[in-house]
């Protein structure tokens, strides 16, 4: 699988994976 | 009409009297008149019998209002539909990796299809090898969805962040 993390209220594509602990 | 003849009033007559054929002349004319009105009323116009009822009228003799659409105007209307374009975006990409939208213009009055690739900013876009829909099939592709409780790179704290699987 691929993923793909995006974040929707910037309308941007992250170039890595958010630190897990920043986010729920 | 039948009876109503009199050659004058107190049997000598006087001036002014109407002759019998002052009268007779007038009972005709009447009689023209009373007869020939239901068939000019039935003659294309407003359709009645004698029985009371409404009878159906004739779209045809019917003028539009000032306001009503005319044939120009459908015409108007459709050449407007048929001017239209209908869009539809898909999300591809290719053996880079990189991601590219695909925009299907459809020309709803020729019928032709013009296909052009962005990048996800919208800027052109000319993907490569291995051009392909980001999810088809035989692919499934899942979404979930997370609040940002810290600031980090790419992301402020309350951003919505989504985790797209494919």
């Amino acid at each position: 699988a691929t993923f793909v993390w995006l974040n929707l209220t910037t309308g941007t594509i992250l170039g890595s994976a958010p630190t897990s602990a920043n986010i729920e | 009409a039948n009876g109503n003849i009199i050659s004058s009033f107190g049997g000598g007559g006087g001036g002014g009297d109407a002759s019998t054929t002052n009268q007779q002349a007038q009972i005709a004319l009447e009689t023209a008149i009373r007869d020939r009105l239901p068939s000019t009323l039935v003659s294309d116009r407003l359709k009645v019998d004698g029985s009371g009822v409404i009878q159906p009228v004739s779209l045809s003799s019917v003028p539009l209002a000032s306001n009503a659409a005319t044939d120009t105007t459908l015409q108007q209307v459709r050449d407007a539909i048929k001017a239209q374009l209908d869009i539809a975006s898909t999300i591809w990409t290719d053996n880079s990796g990189a991601f590219y939208v695909r925009r299907d213009l459809v020309n709803e009055g020729t019928g032709t299809i013009t296909v052009t690739f962005t990048d996800p900013t919208g800027s052109a876009a000319t993907p490569g090898a291995g051009l392909r829909p980001l999810a088809t099939t035989d692919k499934d592709t899942i979404t979930d969805f997370y609040d940002v409780l810290a600031s980090g790179t790419g992301y402020s704290t309350g951003d919505l962040l989504a985790r797209v699987a494919i």
